[in-house]
């Protein structure tokens, strides 16, 4: 399903140059539920913006579902992201003016979704997650893991073939946590592809392959026996 | 050093009110290390932001060194912020068009202290974050794990008493985690009073007193033998 080969992504700013990722290769099957581990700043974010269509590779090369990712424009690998890709971000990204519900509608409506479709799936997703009693509240008035529990919710918006989860319990605690584990474990036994970065060593173990990043490179990658 | 009586803090949004702490009762003393621990949403954060002086309770009373503070000014607030609490976000808070190490002498400029003192102390605390090489970096330009740091540092800006540190390790790997802990300790061997939210009960059990919180309500107390 996926194919990353060689792929290098080096950030330029000023005097400063950031080798963030360097020759990765990496292969995922469909279905596939595997963790990304490793030290903070190692490019596990940088590498999952580039599996998500959010970013481009300096070098390198991206085949996803049979398309070289690096031969679509702007438009293209925005709709690949709206209706293929599911991206939890470690840093949330919510719309600060918008309702938890309007949050997780908006992919819907990107989609072309009706509103009162959108609105009972967006509702139902939220519900799913523990925030049934938190629909039309805005983030400022969230909990950081109610807001992160949003973010979740948002990026199953549109049932994706692939989900992106950047450290997605990070906030939570054990039980919160491991609810919304059970969610995405359910999601891969219907076919969704999972990566998951986390820093939980409990959380890895549970997947089925285990991919370590050591200075932008892949230090270890090992299939569960 | 502490002393909050009967805390009570209500939200109130249009039609929704929540009861986001309930009758909280707590003393801390000078050089305490502890730890408060709950759910997602049981009110944590809400405390934090009371004892920060960062928002004023809805009803009971905070008294810090002695200064009833509900009989404090907003300008009076912002000095004893300023001077004697570290506040550790959990969602960060830096300045996106800053560097790290503006971000981390803003504290210093509030307080009075000098250009180049200030830059030479936000370089050294930068430093002893792991993040010497990422100093004139903007947040954009971090990870995460390097944006939690940024943020660790600037609490520490002004050497203060009291550390509020709102799910500190929550980006971090166990390794640069334990690493800050290690910093948090030092800090509070020197006499710096240090409260910690988190969701790791191995850090927690690290501390002298861990407080369990529920619904709003503290559910327990209890210090270490
Ligand atoms: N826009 C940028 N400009 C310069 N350097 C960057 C930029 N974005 C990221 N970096 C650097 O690239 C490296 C990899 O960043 P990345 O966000 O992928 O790390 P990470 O493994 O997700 O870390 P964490 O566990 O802390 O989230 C970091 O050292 C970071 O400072
Ligand atoms: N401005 C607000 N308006 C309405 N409700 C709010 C507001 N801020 C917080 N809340 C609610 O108050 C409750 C407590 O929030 P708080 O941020 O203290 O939780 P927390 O214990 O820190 O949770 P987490 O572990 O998820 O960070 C939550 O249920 C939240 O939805
Ligand atoms: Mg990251
Ligand atoms: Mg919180």
């Amino acid at each position: 399903m996926i194919e990353l080969h060689q792929i290098n992504r080096v950030f330029r700013n000023g005097e400063s140059t950031v080798h963030a990722l360097r020759d990765v290769d990496l292969r995922i099957e469909a279905a596939e539920y595997m963790s990304i581990l490793g030290p903070s700043g190692s490019g596990k974010s940088t590498l999952m913006h580039i599996l998500g269509c959010l970013d481009t590779a300096t070098g390198g090369r991206y085949i996803l579902n049979n398309h070289d990712i690096s031969t679509l424009d702007v438009n293209q690998m925005a709709a690949i992201r709206n209706r293929n890709i599911g991206f939890i971000f470690q840093r949330f990204h919510l719309l600060p003016r918008s309702t938890a519900l309007q949050n997780v509608a908006m992919p819907m409506r990107l989609a072309g979704m009706k509103n009162a479709d959108r609105m009972l799936r967006a509702a139902q997703l939220l519900q799913r997650v523990g925030l049934g009693d938190r629909m039309h509240h805005r983030p400022s008035q969230l909990s950081g893991g109610q807001q992160q529990r949003v973010a979740i919710a948002r990026a199953l918006a549109n049932a994706p073939q692939l989900l992106l989860a950047d450290e997605p319990t990070g906030n939570l605690d054990t039980q919160s946590g491991s609810q919304i584990v059970q969610l995405l474990e359910e999601l891969q036994a219907e076919g969704t592809t999972v990566v998951i970065v986390t820093h939980d060593e409990e959380l890895a173990a549970r997947t089925g392959r285990v991919v370590r990043m050591l200075d932008g490179k892949i230090a270890s990658d090992a299939v569960k026996a």
